[in-house]
Order: C-alpha cells, then structure tokens, then sequence
C-alpha cells in the first residue's frame, strides 16, 4: 500500500533536526517501492523520486511552512510529507473539468477505453450528469460487437429518461456520424459515443476509433480508464493519444481500494486532464477530480 | 535490490525495471532475486542473461505448482461451477467460452443469469447459451441472485444437466454486503445439493496490477476459491500479478482468456505463459 510507505519514510526521518543525504535516501526507497506497488509506472515512479529528492536535498532543514499566514515550524518529517504532497498534486492538476460543449449546434463526446473498464456506465452517468447542467443529451450506441450493449445502453437510457440512438446494421463511424443529425432532429445539443472496448494491439479496432473521429469529428475525446490497471496504464494512454488525441481521461472504480497510481502515470505521461472519477455503479457516481482527494488517497 | 554488492547496479535496475514492467510487482521481483541468490554465484549474478534464465525457472517452477485443469469428476452431476470476479473481469464471457468446451467434449450444460442487478446483464449472458447451445435459466431483473442459483439447480437436478454454470454480478471485494450475497448464493447451491459448488471460480483481468492480489485474498476468504481464470492475456498487459498470486495463494490456475469469441480460452500453460511474459 502506498500510505505504508510513506508512513515508513516519515518514521525515518521522524525525531532527526539534522537529516542527512542518506536518510532521505532511504525515505525515497521507501516510496518508491509504495508508488510502484501502487501501480505508478516504472520511469514516472523514478522521474517523481528524482524530483522528491532534489527538493527534499534543497529544503529539508529549518524549513517555515506557512498554513493561513501563520509561520509554522515543522519537523523535517512532515516538510518531506508536504513535498511529496505538493509534488503529487503539481503532477496531477491543473484541474480542468471542462467539456468542449459550445461551438456546434450538437456537441459530441467519444469514450474509449479497454474492454470492461467501465464506459458504457459511464457514458450514461456523464449523460445524467449534463442533463443535470441543463443540457440535452443524446447517447449512441456505437458498440456493435458485445452482445446486448447496445441494450445495455438503452436500459441505462429507459432509466434516465433520455434518448438512445442505434443502428447496429451500420459501422461505428456510420453510427456516430448519423447520430449527430438525429439529435438535431431531436432537440439534443450533445452526444456520447459508446464505442466498444478494445485492446491497442487489435490494429483494425484501433484504426474505426481514428474513423469516428473523421466521420463525428468529436470535440471530446474520453479514455476511460480502471482505476486498478497496472504497469501497461502507460502504453495503453500513450496509443490511444497518438492516434486520438484525447481531450482527457476518466477513472473509474475508484470506490474500491485500488489506490489508482494510473492517475499518475497517464496524467504525467499524456499531459491529459483527468475530468471525472467514477466513485460506483450507480448512475449518480460520477465526480469531478479534484487532485488533492487523489493525492491524498495515495498519501493517506 | 540494494543487499548486495554482487550484483551490478545497472543490471539489477533494468532486470526490476522488465519484471516490474510485467506486473510481477516489486515485492516479488525482490523475492524472486533473493531466491535465486542461492541459486547462482556471486559471479554468474553480474551477468544480466544468466540471472534472466534463473528467473524465468523460478517463476515457471511457482506457476506450474498451480497449474491445473478444470476437470470433470466422474458421478457428480450436475458439477455446479460459480463464477465471481470484480466488475468486468470478463466473467459472463468466460462462462460462454467454458460452456463451449464441455458441450464440445459431449456434455450438457446449463448456464444461469445470477447477475440480476445489471443492465442486460441477462440478455448478454442468454445471447452466449443460445450461441453455445447451452440451456439457459433467466432471472427477472431484481430478483434474488441465490433463488435464481436455487431455481438453476433444480432445473439442472430436474434435466439431468452434466454442467451447472452460474454467473454473478460483477463486485468490488471492498463491498461487505455484496461479498455476503455470494457467501449466501453458496450456502444455498450446498443446501441444495451437499458438495456443490463444486468449483467457485476467480475471473482475474490480465491488465489489472497489483490490486488482483486483494481480489484474491478477499474472495478466497469469503468464498474458498478453486479456480482462478486469467483473461484478457490478448492484449499488451502480461498479466505477471498471478506469478505473485500462485506463490501466495493454493488456488490452481484453470484456463487463461485470449479474446473475446467464445473460443478464445485455453488451459493455463505455465512455461507458455512465462515466454509470453518475457516477449
Ligand atoms: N464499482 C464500480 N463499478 C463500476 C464503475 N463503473 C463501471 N462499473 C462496473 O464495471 C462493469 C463494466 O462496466 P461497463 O460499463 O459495461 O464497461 P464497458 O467499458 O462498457 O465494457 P465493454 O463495453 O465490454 O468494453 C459493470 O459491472 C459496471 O457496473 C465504478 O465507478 N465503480
Ligand atoms: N480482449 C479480451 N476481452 C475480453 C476477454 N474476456 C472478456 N473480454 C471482454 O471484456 C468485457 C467485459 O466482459 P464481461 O464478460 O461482460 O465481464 P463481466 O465480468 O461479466 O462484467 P460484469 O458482469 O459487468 O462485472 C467484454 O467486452 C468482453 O468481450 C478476453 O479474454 N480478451
Ligand atoms: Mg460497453
Ligand atoms: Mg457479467
């Protein structure tokens, strides 16, 4: 777990006034072996302890940290906290929860992700969430593989009282791109794409997602992401942005006890914001990200 | 990685950075070079292909320990399986592809919609009997997932099924309540008929990291696992937790899933999967 980590690291420097090149040495170990059990990809763990390093060499003596313009003496402990704190929510933010939702008559958002990791749910709660917000949306079902998602999608739609458009005998690109006159017709100002899931070595599938993109021409582009995923988190982020350039990502399950290091390691590596958080299977666990609830998950 | 000096540093970092790149896990990649310190001389521990080779030994030798089919045991029928998982590891998929096999070794089987709470959980599943040519038991949707797995049962004693499969919900293993549901689903199938579940299932997503780990310990606790089914190896994760989870836990490793199509599963092959682990 990673808040043992950094619980061990901050007992090592714990009671010490004057901390040594090799304590924080080994405070850094400590962490690092608590990120990658994280699942914090390999070279984002080591650019971050790097980083952690260099400040905690610089500053961790006699430091002031000031909290509401009171000056705080603290221990070397809780400054070496403080700047693997600060450093995880540099990394993470600037928070940007926006969605490119002005300048068509019928905006588009496209979810892509690996099989499973949730966008068919959360394309119904983001559909939930922007009829809160006093949109119109429209989800379409453009997975035409699985069986019954395209049910799937319309069960969602029955429950939340809003439209769902298919036509399975067309290809996804077809889909999407049709579906953007149908919620014209219909009085929608936004769209959703279910896309199906997909590995990044399956080149043809790869290939359809750049087709919607020409057919649909999204102004969104969502990778939905499990929370739990591990070292691949990196590669798969990295594919997916080449060929899409994705707008930003989301992470779901996160209400389980996954400590979700993939947060890190695609928002390091893509430079993608992470918008929403998926928090349960209900419709209405969907949230904004804010850095410092992830942050501080992983620091406990 | 840092004990000893017999080692070079700039090996040991690129053979952490491969094994941890697998998700093997740093824990057991420290574990699996302690173990194999023994092993070599200090000497043959500089070189990067020797150390490699004992490695890829040591994990073969943990996986093939667990490496197990699903067998059918003569006069038990209906052999009842379970099968449990976190949200969307590929159970209701893998219950296809299970299905296909026995009914192609000349069993009947009979498949059940457990998961009452998802939408088209049902449907997806009654898709998959009809493509397989499995008879199906479907549940109304908020039905009581250990009715259904005591109507399923019955129905199976009643047509003489040789296979019972019953698909659950997916869940995440931190959800107490949910995780009493299918303690209950089992008390019910054993009430029913003493011995059953023969084979409670574990389907663990090859692209999931070290968080399998918990999965496992939390369902063998609730349930007693005997089977662990690792999907979705077709794609660019390696799946390496379960080298951590078959030295920790004495659950066999029936089958691995390799695709989406019902034909996409294959018995786990512990030196297959160490290759494609170092591909
Ligand atoms: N606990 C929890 N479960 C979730 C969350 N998001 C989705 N799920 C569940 O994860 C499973 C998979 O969700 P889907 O929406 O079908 O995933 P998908 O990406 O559309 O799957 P494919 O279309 O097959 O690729 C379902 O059981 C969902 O209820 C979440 O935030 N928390
Ligand atoms: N590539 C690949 N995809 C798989 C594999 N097994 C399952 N899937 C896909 O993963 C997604 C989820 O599969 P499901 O069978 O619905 O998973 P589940 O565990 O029943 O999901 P829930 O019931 O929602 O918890 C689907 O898109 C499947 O096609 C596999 O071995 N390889
Ligand atoms: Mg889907
Ligand atoms: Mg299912």
């Amino acid at each position: 777990m990673i808040t043992e980590g950094f619980k061990k690291a901050q007992l090592r420097l714990t009671g010490k006034t004057i901390i040594q090149e090799r304590h924080i040495e080994e405070a850094i170990r400590d962490i690092r072996v608590s990120l990658l059990e994280a699942d914090v990809e390999f070279h984002v763990v080591k650019g971050f302890t790097e980083r952690v390093k260099a400040k905690a060499l610089g500053e961790i003596v006699q430091t002031r940290v000031s909290h509401a313009g009171k000056k705080l003496k603290v221990g070397p402990q809780e400054h070496f906290i403080k700047i693997c704190y600060d450093e995880l929510v540099s990394l993470m933010g600037p928070v940007d929860t926006s969605l490119d939702l002005g300048n068509r008559e019928v905006n588009a958002v496209m979810m892509v992700g690996l099989q499973g990791s949730g966008k068919t749910t959360t394309t119904a709660k983001l559909a939930r969430h922007l009829k809160e917000k006093g949109k119109k949306p429209m989800m379409v079902a453009a997975d035409v593989y699985r069986p019954a998602a395209i049910e799937q999608l319309k069960v969602l739609g029955k429950k939340l009282d809003i439209p769902v458009f298919s036509a399975p005998a067309k290809t996804p690109p077809e889909i999407c791109r049709d579906s953007l006159e149908a919620a014209q017709f219909k009085g929608c100002d936004v769209v959703i794409f279910d896309t199906a899931g997909r590995t990044i070595v399956d080149e043809a599938l790869m290939r359809e997602l750049e087709d919607i993109k020409t057919a649909a021409r999204p102004e969104n582009i969502l990778l939905v992401v499990d929370a739990m995923i591990g070292q691949e988190s990196v590669n798969i982020a990295r594919e997916f942005d080449r060929r899409l350039d994705m707008t930003g990502f989301i992470l779901t399950k996160l209400d389980g006890d996954a400590r979700g290091g993939a947060a890190l390691s695609i928002k390091e590596v893509t430079k993608k914001p992470i918008k929403f958080v998926g928090m349960g299977e209900a419709l209405d666990r969907l949230e904004e990200f804010r850095p410092d609830g992830l942050a501080s998950r992983i620091l406990g | 990685f840092a004990g000893g000096t017999d080692i070079d540093e700039d090996v040991m970092s690129r053979l952490e950075e491969t094994l941890v790149g697998t998700d093997i896990g740093v824990r057991t990649a420290y574990r699996l070079f302690e173990g194999i310190r023994e092993k070599l001389g200090s000497a043959s521990m500089k070189d990067a292909s020797s150390v490699m080779r004992v490695i890829r030994q040591e994990i073969a030798a943990i996986l093939k320990k667990r490496q197990s089919w699903l067998e059918l045991p003569e006069g038990v029928r209906p052999f009842v399986i379970m099968v449990t998982g976190v949200n969307g590891s590929g159970k209701t998929t893998t219950i296809a592809k299970i299905a296909r096999r026995f009914i192609g070794d000349g069993r009947s089987v009979i498949i059940a919609s457990g998961d009452t709470f998802r939408a088209a959980a049902v449907e997806q599943l009654e898709h998959w009997a009809g493509k397989v040519g499995a008879d199906f038991v479907k549940a109304h949707e908020g039905a009581d997932p250990s009715a259904v797995a005591y109507d399923a049962l019955e129905a199976a004693i009643a047509r003489k099924k040789d296979v019972l499969i019953i698909d659950t919900a997916g869940r995440l293993h931190t959800k107490e309540n949910l995780m009493e549901e299918l303690k209950k689903t089992k008390r019910v199938l054993a009430k029913k008929l003493p011995g059953a579940p023969h084979s409670i299932l574990l389907v663990l997503d090859a692209t999931i990291g070290q968080n399998a780990i918990e999965q496992t310990r939390q369902f063998h606790k609730a349930l007693g696992v005997t089977g662990i089914v690792l999907t979705k190896l077709d794609g660019s994760s390696k799946g390496g937790v379960i080298v951590g989870i078959a030295d920790e836990f004495d659950i066999p490793i029936h089958y691995i899933g390799i695709g989406e199509g019902m034909d996409d599963l294959e018995a786990f092959d512990a030196d297959a999967f160490v290759d494609a682990l170092f591909l």
